[in-house]
């Protein structure tokens, strides 16, 4: 389920800090 | 000022805090077969920040089957073997009534994040990858 994956690491991404 | 590797021995929310540092402990976690539980940590905070709306409620239950089959469905995985049962079933049944909460990971989350301060976090302080990096 590769948009299941997208999906999952676009998330994952946005929960991430923001590098200084 | 204090660099920041020693600023993430002070919790385990310094360290997911710093990108660096995000990186490193998930090197660490994946030599432990243990990555999913800061991914699955990470897509909970990402799946809260979607804000319910009409033009977005597609893409949130999309991604909550995501989270869900992901990490939960398979009770062999690290993250649904730290998980409750009742927090499980709980999630299960959002899905299954469709039912889209912002905050219906917010219980496995702190599962997760729970074991991480007791376990993982600790044993990264102690590791060759965090000494060396020091």
């Amino acid at each position: 389920l590769n948009s299941d994956e997208d999906l999952l690491q676009r998330c994952i991404g946005s929960a991430m800090p923001k590098r200084q | 000022p204090t660099p920041p590797y020693l600023k993430w021995a002070e919790s385990l929310h310094s360290l997911l805090d710093d990108q660096d540092g995000i990186n490193l402990f998930r090197t660490f976690l994946k030599q432990e077969d243990s990555a999913d539980l800061l991914d699955f940590w990470f897509a909970c905070s990402g799946f809260r920040k979607l804000e319910p709306c009409d033009s977005n409620e597609e893409k949130r239950l999309k991604l909550a089957k995501a989270i869900y089959r992901k990490y939960i469905l398979d009770n062999n995985g690290i993250v649904s073997r730290q998980t409750k049962p009742a927090t499980k079933s709980f999630i299960k049944d959002c899905i299954m009534k469709q039912h889209i909460d912002p905050a219906m990971f917010d219980q496995a989350q702190t599962e997760v994040q729970s074991m991480m301060e007791d376990n993982t976090y600790p044993l990264f302080l102690k590791s060759d990858i965090y000494l060396e990096y020091t």
